[in-house]
């Protein structure tokens, strides 16, 4: 669980840019 | 079975859902009484990643031109601040007492809330880009409408030049959509689709010629019925576009499609 819940919020934030990516590239 | 309906939005989501339904799972079934570690770090990266997401998101919402977009949108990003703010509730929580069990609770629910908000965040504007193909679309049935109404080769050359650059665009569109999605149904009835406008544009092309032609012979003839075969040919393709609209809209999954 230790490594679990910092890895899983490691995937959050990535997963957080992605999207902001996303839009970024379909915005434009 | 996809649970996502495009291969962006199952690339974006699909791991990181995997993941927190197995942490929610290890977590429940979890008896082990272990502290949990010093989160403050990755929340923090979090928080900063949701402070830019809800920047750029606004942004968009203010520049974009679909009301349903400006409308959906909003609560989306709400959603994913959130659960940010439950997030950061939950690292200090657990900086003071690392064993505490609301932090955990509020740890599985920030986590799900920001999953649910940039899944939602990523539908609305997986839905605004599906309206512009829709846009398209529905000029070309607004052409096809007019056709009918030609009866010089003039208007005829004309009509061709303003129908080509937007069947060009729709099967552009529709072209990409399709290998978007991940349903397998969905993208071969939008192949099968495609495939029957671009074959009957150039008959309903050459029908309307020959009715046009038939017209300003002097007898006449015949123009009853190609004034018929052209109109067939206008409800033919008009019917495979109004599929076309309804199936880019499609985003869940006909149970008997699976039988």
């Amino acid at each position: 669980l230790r490594i679990g819940w910092e890895h899983l919020l490691t995937s959050i934030n990535r997963n957080i840019n992605e999207v902001e990516n996303q839009i970024l590239t379909r915005d434009s | 079975m996809p649970v996502f309906h495009t291969k962006t939005i199952e690339s974006i989501l699909e791991p990181v859902a995997h993941q927190v339904s197995r942490l929610v799972i290890l977590h429940e079934e979890a008896e082990d009484g272990n502290a949990m570690p010093n989160l403050e770090r990755p929340v923090q990266a979090v928080s900063r990643a949701v402070s830019n997401l809800v920047k750029v998101g606004r942004e968009t919402i203010n520049s974009s031109d679909d009301p349903i977009l400006r409308q959906d949108m909003p609560a989306s990003l709400v959603r994913v601040e959130q659960a940010s703010r439950l997030l950061e509730e939950a690292s200090s929580m657990l900086k003071a007492d690392p064993y505490s069990q609301p932090a955990r609770g509020k740890l599985i629910d920030g986590s799900r809330g920001i999953l649910q908000g940039t899944s939602s965040l990523l539908l609305c504007f997986d839905e605004s880009e599906v309206r512009k193909i829709i846009v398209e679309c529905k000029r070309v049935l607004d052409y096809l409408a007019v056709a009918e109404v030609i009866d010089t080769m003039e208007d005829l050359v004309q009509f061709v030049k303003d129908l080509s650059p937007c069947l060009t665009k729709v099967s552009r569109d529709v072209d990409a959509r399709e290998k978007e999605l991940t349903h397998q149904v969905h993208r071969e009835m939008l192949i099968r689709c495609l495939e029957q406008v671009k074959t009957l544009a150039p008959i309903l092309i050459c029908s309307m010629k020959i009715y046009i032609q038939l017209t300003s012979h002097p007898n006449n003839k015949g123009s009853g019925e190609a004034a018929e075969n052209r109109n067939y040919l206008v409800g033919r393709m008009g019917d495979e576009i109004t599929e076309i609209i309804r199936v880019l809209q499609l985003t869940t999954y006909d149970e008997d499609e699976w039988d």
